[in-house]
Order: C-alpha cells, then structure tokens, then sequence
C-alpha cells in the first residue's frame, strides 16, 4: 500500500511531548 | 541557556529525560540545521542518555555526532526515494 512502512526518525518538536521513546505507545 | 546536567536528568523519568535532552538539543541543531533539525533531534535522541550527556558537555562530539545524523538521514531518504521509484 501507498503508506510509508518506515516512520523514522521520529520528530522532535520543542514544546511537545516526544513520542520516539521506544516503549511508548499512544 | 540553562546548561542540562547529569543530577538534573536523574530526577527525571525516562521519557521525562528524553524530552529535557530534545529541548536542549533542538535549538542547538536548529542553529547549523534549521530544516532538518526536528529530524536531526529524533535520531540523536536514540542515543543513550549517558552519552548524550556527554555529548552536552563536550561541543565538538556533539557537532560530529550532528554530522553523522545528517549523513544517516541523507542515506535513509535516499534509501526511501529510491524504494519509492521502484
């Protein structure tokens, strides 16, 4: 299918909560 | 800015560390990398806290592992782009 099957790197932004933490899951 | 320390990082929680380690790292990187940095900041990220704390301490292991970020970056996309032309 058309997504991306790689979502990386994770993004950083300043001021939001960073969500690249292996062990989190949303 | 507020320099980050090791004593500060330990009062955290893990994802509580990442997050003071990115709000330092980002304005950083921004500076050499203004486009690429909240990438930039992801990969450095992955690093562990003990050497990133390092690298906080020590600019020019910093600059180097910021150069290496941008090169893994430049390959990844590359790698991606050629993935999508197939």
């Amino acid at each position: 299918n058309g997504s991306s099957s790689v979502n990386w790197p994770p993004e950083f932004r300043p001021g939001e909560p960073w969500k690249g933490y292996p062990n989190i899951d949303p | 800015q507020e320099p980050l320390t090791a004593s500060m990082l330990a009062s955290a929680r893990p994802q509580e560390e990442k997050q003071m380690l990115g709000e330092w790292l980002f304005p950083f990187i921004q500076a050499t990398h203004p486009t690429l940095a909240s990438k930039i900041t992801g990969i450095l990220l992955e690093i562990d806290n003990s050497e990133l704390l390092h690298m906080l301490e020590s600019p020019e292991s910093l600059r180097y592992k910021v150069d290496e970020a941008v090169a893994i970056l430049q390959a990844h996309q590359a790698k991606e782009a050629s993935q999508k032309a197939v």
